[in-house]
C-alpha cells in the first residue's frame, strides 16, 4: 500500500521519547520522495491516456493523488515536528546543543537553529532598555 | 514552549502536522467498491486481476478511504468499524468504565470523531455514544490523576485511549505543580 | 519565513510541481 514508508518516518518519531531527537533519516525521505515521483508518473501518464480517449481511469488517479497528498503531509509533518523538538532544545540548552543531540540533526535543521537562534537573540536584545535574557529564569526564582 | 499535553489533544483533530493524527487516520475502515478500479488489483489481495470490481469488499486506511468516497465521486462506500457499531456502543451505554479503549485502538475518540465526516445512518448514534462514553469516563480519569502522586500509574492508564492519556497526563502535572508549590 | 525555508529546501522542492506550495489554510494549528 502507497504511503508505508512516508508512515515509517512518522512512528520512528512518535516513538522517540520526550527531549530525545532521533538521527535524522535521509533515506526515508529519499524513498518517499521516489514513491511521490512515481506515483506523479504514473498519473500524468493515464491523464494523457484519458485525454486520448481511454475509459475509466480516473479511479487510479484520484487514489494516486490522495496517496501523494498523504506522502507530503507524513514529510511535512516529520520535519515541522522535529524542528518542534529542536526549538524546544534552546529554550532547554541554551545557544549550543549538546553534541550527541548536534550529531542527530541533519544540515539544513543546524542551518534553522542557527536562523532560529538569530531571531531569538535579536527579539530578547529589543525588550526593555538592554534587552532581557527570555530563557534563564523559566521558573521564578525561589526568592 | 513547554508541551502541554491537553494542547496536544484539543488540536488533534484535523491537524496537519499532528502526528497523533496522521497515526490515526491510518486505522482501517471496512469499504465497499462501487465502481470498476481499473489497474488497482493490488489493493485486493485475495485476487490476480488488474481491476477490482463493484461490490468487492475491501479494508482501507481511512486517509484513502476518504479520498475515495466524497460526494462528487463515490468510488467506494464505507461502514462503520465493528466498534462504532450499535452492538458495541450498547457496551459502552452498558459501563464506558470497563472498556479497554486502548486495546480497541489507541485513538479511539480521534478515529470516531473522523468517522463522522462520512455520510452515514449511523453517525449521529455514534456522536452521542463517542460523547457519553467520554463524560462516563472523564470523572474517573480527573479522580485518579488527582490523586496518583509519584506513584506508578500503569494500571490506572493501560485501558485509556491516546486522548484520555492526555487528559490524565495534564491532571498529573496539576497535581505535581500543586504539590511543588505546597512545598514552595 | 525559516520553516517555509526549511520545508521548501528539505522536501517540497523535490515534490512534483503541483505539490511544492504549502496550503496555509490546512497547515494552520486547530
Amino acid at each position: 500500500m502507497f504511503g508505508e514508508k512516508a508512515l515509517e518516518l512518522i512512528r520512528e518519531l512518535h516513538r522517540s521519547t520526550e527531549g530525545v531527537l532521533p538521527p535524522f533519516n535521509d533515506e526515508g525521505i529519499r524513498q518517499v520522495l521516489e514513491e511521490m515521483r512515481s506515483l506523479y508518473e504514473q498519473n500524468q501518464a493515464d491523464v494523457s491516456a484519458t485525454v486520448a480517449g481511454e475509459q475509466g481511469l480516473f479511479s487510479g488517479v484520484q487514489l494516486r493523488h490522495a496517496s501523494l497528498e498523504r506522502d507530503k503531509r507524513c514529510l511535512l509533518a516529520y520535519l515541522y515536528n522535529r524542528l518542534q523538538k529542536i526549538r524546544n532544545m534552546r529554550w532547554e540548552f541554551g545557544s549550543v546543543l549538546p553534541a550527541d543531540i548536534k550529531t542527530n540533526m541533519s544540515e539544513q535543521e543546524v542551518q534553522w537553529f542557527t536562523k532560529y537562534n538569530k531571531c531569538l537573540a535579536n527579539y530578547m536584545r529589543r525588550l526593555g532598555d538592554s534587552g532581557l535574557d527570555l530563557t534563564q529564569d523559566m521558573q521564578p526564582p525561589k526568592s | 514552549l513547554v508541551e502541554i499535553p491537553y494542547t496536544r489533544y484539543s488540536s488533534s483533530s484535523d491537524n496537519y502536522y499532528c502526528i497523533d493524527d496522521i497515526i490515526a487516520t491510518c486505522e482501517k475502515i471496512p469499504s465497499k467498491v462501487e465502481q470498476p478500479l481499473f489497474r488497482l488489483g493490488f489493493l485486493d489481495p485475495s485476487t490476480d486481476n488488474t481491476t477490482i470490481q463493484p461490490g468487492t469488499k475491501l479494508e482501507l486506511p481511512f486517509w484513502l478511504a476518504s479520498s475515495l468516497c466524497t460526494r462528487r465521486r463515490r468510488l467506494v462506500s464505507v461502514d462503520m468499524p465493528k466498534t462504532y457499531k450499535d452492538s458495541f456502543r450498547e457496551i459502552l451505554k452498558a459501563d464506558a468504565n470497563v472498556v479497554d479503549l486502548h486495546k480497541i485502538g489507541p485513538y479511539y475518540y480521534s478515529f470516531g470523531s473522523k468517522l463522522l465526516h462520512f455520510d452515514h445512518p449511523e453517525i449521529g448514534d455514534i456522536a452521542d455514544s463517542l460523547l457519553q462514553g467520554f463524560i462516563s469516563r472523564f470523572r474517573r480519569i480527573m479522580d485518579s490523576s488527582q490523586n496518583a502522586y509519584n506513584e506508578d500509574t500503569t494500571h490506572l492508564t493501560c485501558k485509556l485511549d491516546e486522548s484520555e492519556r492526555c487528559v490524565f497526563k495534564a491532571g498529573q502535572k496539576g497535581l505535581d505543580d500543586f504539590q511543588r508549590w505546597q512545598t514552595g | 519565513e525559516n520553516l517555509e525555508t526549511h520545508l521548501k529546501n528539505v522536501t517540497l522542492r523535490h515534490m512534483p510541481r503541483n505539490l511544492q506550495s504549502i496550503d496555509k489554510d490546512k497547515t494552520a494549528p486547530r
